[in-house]
């Protein structure tokens, strides 16, 4: 599994 | 964006709004550790520092939350800092904020995705929401008890971090999108909520105050 390039999260 | 994602962002929005409600409507911050809203406030700077690097237009809710969140937590820094600073419990409030700032500064040199700053700042912001509350519940255990609206505040706090367990679920097994450090970092701290929790669903649930030792 992919781990996140940019972190889309809040 | 999925349904947890979405409960849990609103469920944040929610503790930070309770406590801002309990504050400036009792004109008190009684029963509020300062020095978790302080570190609260450190964690939404290092890691939304992007907003103040490049300004890009409030085009999407994401900046706008983003915003809320920063300006919120500072404004009920000066709230208990400032305006209300003849309420506030310092002498409960004793937790070392350095004994969990550090170590989080430290962690997160050790342990990141990329070694640059912006990703350390965004690392650091991780692991110290993920104790920053530990003020918050040391204080409620030498004080002995908890306001009811403070065990709002604490539920829906504690719940929006629980919530995004969720949502890494979802995401995981849906988008097979996996970022390590904060879902481990979130299962800490909703772990340390778990007594609390506890506390909360059989008592305050029921109408009783939460009264420790309990």
């Amino acid at each position: 599994k992919k781990p996140s390039a940019a972190h889309d999260e809040l | 964006m999925n349904i947890f994602r979405l409960f849990g962002d609103l469920s944040h929005l929610a503790a930070i709004a309770i406590l801002l409600l309990k504050i400036w409507k009792t004109r008190s911050c009684a029963g509020v550790s300062g020095k978790t809203q302080l570190l609260f406030a450190v964690c939404f700077i290092t890691r939304y520092i992007d907003l103040f690097l490049h300004f890009v237009s409030l085009y999407n809710t994401e900046k706008v939350m983003k915003l809320i969140y920063i300006s919120a937590s500072v404004f009920t820094c000066y709230l208990i800092f400032f305006k209300f600073k003849a309420t506030y419990d310092g002498n409960h409030d004793s937790m070392r904020a350095e004994f969990l700032i550090v170590p989080a500064a430290g962690l997160a040199c050790l342990i990141n995705t990329k070694f640059d700053a912006i990703e350390i700042l965004w690392t650091f912001s991780i692991y110290l929401e993920a104790v920053a509350i530990l003020p918050q519940l040391f204080l409620i255990s030498k004080t002995g008890e908890a306001e009811t609206i403070t065990s709002h505040y604490l539920f829906a706090q504690g719940s929006y971090r629980a919530l995004y367990i969720l949502n890494w679920i979802y995401r995981y097994h849906y988008e097979s999108h996996v970022d390590t450090i904060a879902i481990v970092a979130g299962v800490v701290q909703t772990i340390l909520y778990c007594d609390f929790f506890y506390l909360y669903i059989t008592k305050v649930v029921k109408g009783q105050k939460i009264v420790l030792p309990a």
